[in-house]
């Protein structure tokens, strides 16, 4: 699940 | 019984705070479409809200403090719900019609060039109305979208570690938050309630119609629409 999890795993702006 | 810390008046000023924005499937729609060229736009924007949809969940109070492998398996488990309960929402003040974005709107004749998703789109159309029928609100909207994201995977397994069980019970505190916040009409609550199975029913048959899409090569599925497909796919196989 990588893409989804790069999503849940980077800091919001 | 643990009683959750946040009043239900700040839960539901945080989830209605976390609503993603509006989004439009941006594409030059050429009518009338063919079969190939719906189930592309459908899953064009499918892949862009899913993106939010990750943002979405992050905002939810307590969802961070999960653990990964939970924050994962809800994902996984309840993505196709939740598009198509935004999709209700939005459709809801326009009877016949599914409101996909305010660029793209289908009547239910228009699903006659995609084969098998005429049922789907009934469905669809039906839990509109029935949300119709019941006046649905925004704060009741958005703690159903929320009460989806964390009763989804709530049965399907048992936790095994210490980390999990952990998990397990905050998710629990977290769904009591939801519930607190509906509670206040207890008749009403449990008429939203009922339509979660159908929810879910008709996001199971629109989960086997896109495998089976993209399986007969009517459309190609990639990026983070692809991850989900799979995961939920391959987790029920």
């Amino acid at each position: 699940h990588t893409k989804l999890l790069q999503l849940l795993t980077t800091k919001p702006e | 019984h643990h009683r959750s810390a946040m009043s239900p008046e700040e839960f539901i000023s945080r989830i209605m705070e976390a609503e993603p924005p509006e989004i439009y499937l941006m594409e030059d729609l050429k009518k009338p479409f063919t079969e190939a060229s719906m189930m592309m736009s459908l899953t064009n924007l499918a892949d862009k809200e899913l993106v939010l949809m990750i943002s979405w969940a992050k905002k939810i109070p307590g969802f961070v403090e999960l653990s990964l492998a939970d924050q994962i398996h809800l994902l996984k488990c309840c993505w196709l719900e939740i598009l198509m309960l935004g999709l209700m929402w939005r459709s809801v003040d326009h009877p016949g019609k599914l409101i996909f974005s305010p660029d793209f709107k289908l009547n239910r004749e228009e699903g006659q060039c995609v084969e098998g998703i005429m049922e789907i789109f009934d469905m669809l159309l039906a839990a509109t109305s029935r949300f119709r029928e019941l006046k649905l609100q925004r704060e009741e909207y958005v703690c159903l979208k929320a009460m989806i994201l964390l009763n989804s995977n709530l049965c399907s397994s048992s936790p095994q570690t210490a980390e999990e069980l952990e998990s397990r019970n905050k998710l629990l505190r977290l769904l009591d938050s939801v519930i607190d916040a509906l509670v206040w009409q207890t008749l009403r609550l449990g008429h939203l309630t009922m339509l979660l199975s159908h929810i879910r029913h008709v996001s199971n048959k629109g989960m086997d119609h896109l495998s089976t899409m993209k399986r007969k090569n009517v459309v190609l599925v990639y990026d983070l629409l692809l991850e989900m497909l799979d995961a939920s796919t391959s987790s029920t196989s």
